[in-house]
C-alpha cells in the first residue's frame, strides 16, 4: 500500500521513535510527550513531535502554537515550528477549533499514515508521538507497520484504577514486541503549599507495584503540581523547567 | 443488519438511557456513571450499567464485582448483578484480566451491538451507559443505531486543556440530535485536611465557562476527595454516599 510505503520512508530520515502511551486517560501523556520533546530540543536536537490522540490533540496548545499551522512549500506540506519543535496534530487541520473529529476506524488509519507519510517532517533526531489511551487503531496502526520504534514510555497514575489499565498497555507493547523504555508515574502526591502537608490523592505506589511486576523501570514520580497544570494550560511548557526536579523524567 | 434489529429490541424494554461521556480521558465518567447508577438503584429503580469503553473497563471494579461474569440461563446470557445494578463489561470476558482488548473500530462497533442484543437486560428503568473518551466508533454506534436516548451527561474538569476536548464532545451531541442532560465538573478544587487551604489543582470555572457558552446547566462541582478515589479502587460506591453533597450530581 503506497500510504503505509511513504510513511515508512518518512520514518527512514528519523534516528528515535518514542511513544508515549498509557491504557488509562487523563494520567498526564500529553504533558509527558510535550515536556519531553522540549527536554530534547533544549538540548539542542531536531525533534518532532505527532499527536495521534485524533479525537483529543491537546498537544499544540500545550506547546503554545494554537495558530501555527502546516504550510506548502512547493510540492511539500511542512510541519510548523513551535518552540523549535515540528508539530502534527489534527487540531490543526479544522475549520473550527471547536467541532469535533467524528471518524472511525479506517479513517484514524488513513490519517496517521498522511501525517507521517504526506508531512515533510525531513532529518529528526526524535520523534515523539502522543498516542490515545486504549489499544486500538491507533496504536495498531503504528506499531503493525513500523518495526523500528525505539521504545514506548507509559505513564500512570498511581491509583488502583489506572494500574488496571495500565497494565495492559503493558501486555499490548509486549505483545506488539516493542520495547518498554520505562514507567513513569504522574500525579504522586500534592503538597499543600501552606502547611507543607504531603497528600496521596490518587493514591501511593501504582508505579512502583507495576514496575516491580513487569521488571520495568519506574523512570520518575511526578508530583501534582498547579504549575505543571496552568502551564500547559497557557502553553508554556518551558517555563515548566523552572522546577526541573518534576519535570521531562529523563 | 440482524445485530441492531436485536439490540433496538433490547433497548425497547428500558425506559431511559443517559450517556456518560467527555472529549477528554480521566476526568471522572466512570467514577460519574458508576454513582449515578447506584444512586438510582439506592431509589428503589431497576437500573443497568454498561461499559461501552471497551479498552479501560473500569466499572466492575468500581462497583466491586470483579469476580461477577454473565450467566447462561436456557437460550438466554443474563448480565451480572452488583450492588443490585446488572452491569456488562469487556473486563467480564477476558480470559486474564491484564491482558489488552486490541480491537479496531468495526470490531468494537459489533461488541457494543452484541452488549445490547445478546444479553438479556430485562425490563429497566435506566441504562447508563459509560464512555470512553473521544468521538470515534463506540459513540457513533450508540448515537446512530439507537434515537431514543434521553441524554448525555458531560463530564469536565477546570482546566483549559480538558475544555477544548469537552466542548468537541458537546457539539458532537449537538450534531448528532442527542440532548444534553448538563454538564459535570470533576476535580473542581481540594481542600487541604490539615489546614483548611482550599487549592484550585486543575484550575477554576470550567465547567461555568462552557456551561455560559452552550447554555447548558452545571449539574455539580465534585471537588477531589481522596475518599471517592480510594472508594472507587476498593469497589465500594455505595460508601461514597457518606458525603451526600459531593455525590452523584442528581
Ligand atoms: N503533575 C501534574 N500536576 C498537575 N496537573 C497535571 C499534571 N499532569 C497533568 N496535569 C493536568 O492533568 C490533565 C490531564 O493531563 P494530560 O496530559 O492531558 O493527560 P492525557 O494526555 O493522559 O489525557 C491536564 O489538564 C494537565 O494539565
Ligand atoms: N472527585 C474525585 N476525587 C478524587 N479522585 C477522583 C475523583 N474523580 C475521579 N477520581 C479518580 O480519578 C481517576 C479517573 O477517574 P475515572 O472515573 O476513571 O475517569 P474517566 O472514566 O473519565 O477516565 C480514577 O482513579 C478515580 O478514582
Ligand atoms: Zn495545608
Amino acid at each position: 500500500n503506497a500510504m503505509i510505503e511513504k510513511a515508512q520512508n518518512t520514518m527512514k530520515n528519523i534516528s528515535h521513535k518514542i511513544v508515549v502511551m498509557s491504557g488509562k486517560g487523563g494520567v498526564g501523556k500529553s504533558t509527558v510527550a510535550v515536556n519531553l520533546a522540549v527536554a530534547l530540543a533544549l538540548e539542542g536536537r531536531k525533534v518532532g513531535l505527532l499527536d495521534i490522540d485524533l479525537h483529543g490533540p491537546d498537544v499544540v496548545r500545550m506547546l503554545g502554537g494554537n495558530s501555527a499551522k502546516p504550510y506548502q512549500v512547493g510540492n511539500d506540506v511542512l510541519p510548523p515550528e513551535i518552540n523549535g519543535i515540528k508539530v502534527i496534530s489534527t487540531s490543526q487541520f479544522l475549520k473550527d477549533e471547536t467541532s469535533p473529529i467524528v471518524w472511525r476506524g479506517p479513517l484514524k488509519t488513513s490519517a496517521i499514515l498522511e501525517f507521517l507519510g504526506d508531512i515533510a517532517w525531513g532529518e529528526l533526531d526524535y520523534l515523539i508521538m502522543d498516542c490515545p489511551p486504549g489499544t486500538g487503531d491507533e496504536l495498531l496502526t503504528v506499531f503493525q507497520n513500523f518495526k523500528d520504534i525505539d521504545g514506548t514510555l507509559i505513564v500512570t497514575t498511581p491509583s488502583v484504577v489506572s494500574q488496571d489499565d495500565v497494565e495492559k498497555a503493558i501486555n499490548f507493547s509486549k505483545m506488539m514486541n516493542v520495547n518498554i523504555l520505562g514507567l513513569v508515574e504522574n500525579m504522586s502526591y500534592f503538597v499543600c503549599e501552606k502547611c507543607g502537608e504531603k497528600h496521596y490523592i490518587f493514591g501511593q505506589d501504582g508505579g512502583k507495584t507495576l514496575a516491580e511486576k513487569y521488571n520495568l523501570e519506574l523512570l520518575q514520580e511526578i508530583p501534582i503540581n498547579k504549575i505543571i497544570r496552568s502551564n500547559m494550560d497557557k502553553g508554556q511548557p518551558a517555563a515548566y523547567f523552572g522546577i526541573p526536579d518534576t519535570v521531562a523524567p529523563f
